[in-house]
Order: structure tokens, then C-alpha cells, then sequence
């Protein structure tokens, strides 16, 4: 594509078609995209963030797609989101009003050689690609990886697992590049991890069955979400903590950045409609994109107004 | 590059708890080289794994001795893999 406007929004990409997607976003917006590379992954690709901003020194909002590398559509949503972000800034006003006192930062991708790999050698990758010393089995679960709960029941120390916890809370530096920036940011106010698939919106804990003390606010929120998402095509999702609503799962990222003080920490499950699991065929990209474009703008809005 | 040729999806669903802990126990039969797409939650929730050829039979017999309802998801994973890369190289051609 010659510009962010003739790019397919409508297929899936290979790496270095996202990586240009990003870079003609920030030319053609230079005032309000940025990149910020917040590190590398193991094999020393660029974790670049796209940051949309109109002032300094402002509390930030954060999405991430496809720290699970097989899950497509996650990546393909996160390249509309960015797109729908620069266009709707000025237009439409909820945006305008959350982007003229808030950052939103988005990381589309998240787990870069796991994305490369599914390209490559294996589309069925989950994990990061850092080989694990005395196995013969590669990559750690890097939503097991997060000092939340790190080690206990709800992930795997089998490096042959596809839920690998990985020898130590942020071993990956794909996690760890994050958990850094979180940290020296400060002042994040949402935290957004996609997934995919199974239609589900959830919020912490999901490593221990103790309520987040925030969860009737979580839980009120997540409903408001989901009834957005639900009015454009109808595809129904079910919502609650982790723990409650699929199983325990220790290390997880959103339980960690709750623990950091990230009150609206979610995570989403996109959608399947018709049955194809990671691989939703490519025409329900944007449908999948926009249904959830309406979810993550109650929570963003709903940030903004809440100041805390 | 790695293929599924002959690797299905299937969709299994509980009926009661019972059920559900039989499923689990699937989890552990490191043998059949299961890849859970949607893991064991509850009775409500289906269950999706992803069965290499070499398993499916096996995995196919302990699900209907166990009285275990299952449907294919998938039939051919690889036929579904090999189109989403012909429409890759179509918008790359394009």
C-alpha cells in the first residue's frame, strides 16, 4: 500500500506489512502518531507502540494485540484500530475529547517472532521463540510470564506446554519490555490486552478466586462493553473475571497491571463466529475490528470521565 | 514449514461435571499431541482441540466410550490454512 488509506484492512498482513502500515501512519500524522520502540523481542525485533497524542505529560490508555502470536484477527484489528484512531481524532467527538486530555498507546505487536514464526514455519504458534535451556521445546506462554501470581496453579512449567509459566516472573523480554514501560509511564489508567477467540471480556483476578477490589465497577463496565459490541452485529459475549469465567491462570498480564494500579484492566476474547477458531477467515476482519472498536471506547470513555 | 495435513478440530461438549473431568483428563494424555484451542471451563462452554492425524482415532474412540458428544469444527486444517495463504498472496499480488 502507498498509504494507510489503500491498505487492506480487509486481509491479513505479514510483519513487515504492519511495520510499514505503522510507519505511514506516523508520516502521514505527524501530529498526532508517534512510535515509540519500547524494546525488542528475542530475536531482536522492534516492540514499537504507536502513540496517539495531542499534549504532553497526560495519563495514558493502552491496547495490546497478539502477545498470542496464532491469534490473527488480533493483529488485523489492532492495524484498523490504529487507522480508526488518526481518522475519527477530530471527528468524532467522544475521541476528540478522550485524545485532547489522554495518550492511548497501542502495541499491535506484541509477540513479533511468534507472529513471524506463524508465517514461516507453524501457523498454530502461541508463544514467544526464546529456545528454553535443557529442552528441546521453544517460547514461554508470555501471558503466564507476568509477576501476578507467577508459578502457581494455572500454568504450565513444562516448556513442551502450550501454557509454559518460563523460568522466572518476565523472563521474556517481549513481557518485560512492557512491564518496564508500564512502570516508567506511571500513570496508565486502562490497560487492554486482546485475544482471540471464544467472545469474552474479563477482568481480573484470574490467579486467585479473591475478588479485585474494584470488581462491581469491573463487572458493571464489562456489561455496558458488551451491549456496545452486541448492538452492531449482534455476536454476544460473556464477561467476569478470569477465574470465574474460563479458569485459574496465574502470571496472566492484566492481573498484574491491576495489581500496578491500572483500575480498568481487561482482556478480550474476539470473536468466532462460524466455528474457525484461530483462523476466521480474513473477510470477518473488520466486522470483528468495528464490533470491538464500540467495546473499547465505552471502557476508554468511562476511564477518561472516571478520573482516579 | 510445518503442515496439518489430516489434522481436525473438533467441538466437544459435556454434559455434567463428569463429563468435563473426562475431558481434562485428555489434557494429560501427552501422547496424542493435543493442541487445546479452548480449554476445559464448564458444562456450558464447548471444548476445542486440535487432533493430529496419528491421534484422531484414538482420541475419537475414548470420547464415544466415554459417551462423550463431539462434532468436527474442522475437518481439514490444512485445506482451511493452505486457502487463507492463497488469499494472502492474492492481496500481495494484488
Amino acid at each position: 500500500a502507498r498509504s494507510t488509506d489503500s491498505f487492506d484492512y480487509a486481509n491479513y498482513h505479514t510483519i513487515s506489512e504492519i511495520y510499514n502500515f505503522q510507519d505511514m501512519l506516523v508520516r502521514e500524522n505527524p501530529n498526532l502518531v508517534s512510535k515509540i520502540v519500547i524494546g525488542q523481542s528475542y530475536e531482536g525485533r522492534p516492540l514499537s507502540v504507536l502513540k496517539f497524542s495531542t499534549g504532553a505529560n497526560r495519563p495514558g490508555l493502552w491496547i495490546d494485540t497478539g502477545i498470542h502470536s496464532r491469534e490473527w484477527v488480533t493483529q488485523a484489528s489492532g492495524t484498523w484500530f490504529a487507522k480508526k484512531i488518526a481518522t475519527a481524532y477530530g471527528s468524532d467527538p467522544a475521541l476528540t475529547a478522550i485524545l485532547n486530555n489522554m495518550d492511548i498507546f497501542l502495541l499491535i505487536m506484541t509477540n513479533p517472532d511468534g507472529f513471524a514464526y506463524t508465517q514461516t514455519n507453524n501457523r498454530m504458534w502461541r508463544k514467544t521463540r526464546k529456545p528454553n535451556p535443557g529442552s528441546s521445546c521453544v517460547g514461554v506462554d508470555p501471558n503466564r510470564n507476568w509477576d501476578a501470581g507467577f508459578g502457581e496453579p494455572g500454568a504450565s512449567n513444562n516448556p513442551c506446554s502450550e501454557t509454559y509459566r518460563g523460568p522466572r516472573a518476565n523472563s521474556e523480554s517481549e513481557v518485560k519490555s512492557i512491564v518496564d514501560f508500564v512502570r516508567s509511564h506511571g500513570n496508565l489508567k486502562s490497560f487492554i490486552s486482546i485475544h482471540s477467540y471464544s467472545q469474552m471480556l474479563l477482568y481480573p483476578y484470574g490467579y486467585t478466586s479473591t475478588p479485585a477490589k474494584d470488581q462491581a465497577e469491573l463487572h458493571s463496565l464489562a456489561k455496558k462493553a458488551i451491549t456496545a459490541l452486541a448492538s452492531l452485529y449482534g455476536t454476544r459475549y460473556r464477561y467476569g473475571s478470569i477465574i470465574n469465567t474460563i479458569y485459574q491462570a496465574s502470571g496472566g498480564t492484566i492481573d498484574w497491571t491491576y495489581n500496578q494500579g491500572i483500575k480498568y484492566s481487561y482482556t478480550f476474547e474476539l470473536r468466532d463466529t462460524g466455528d474457525y477458531g484461530f483462523l476466521l477467515p480474513a473477510n470477518q476482519i473488520i466486522p470483528t475490528a468495528e464490533e470491538t472498536w464500540l467495546a473499547l471506547m465505552v471502557i476508554m470513555k468511562h476511564a477518561y470521565k472516571n478520573a482516579y | 514449514k510445518e503442515t496439518f495435513e489430516g489434522h481436525q478440530v473438533l467441538r466437544i461438549t459435556a454434559k455434567d461435571e463428569a463429563q468435563l473431568a473426562l475431558i481434562k483428563d485428555l489434557e494429560d494424555m501427552i501422547h496424542f499431541e493435543l493442541d487445546f484451542w479452548r480449554g476445559v471451563t464448564d458444562v456450558a462452554s464447548p471444548v476445542d482441540v486440535r487432533v493430529p492425524f496419528h491421534s484422531l482415532q484414538s482420541v475419537k474412540v475414548y470420547l464415544e466410550t466415554k459417551a462423550i458428544e463431539y462434532a468436527t469444527m474442522i475437518e481439514d486444517l490444512q485445506a482451511l490454512l493452505e486457502k487463507e495463504q492463497e488469499e494472502m498472496d492474492a492481496v500481495a499480488r494484488a
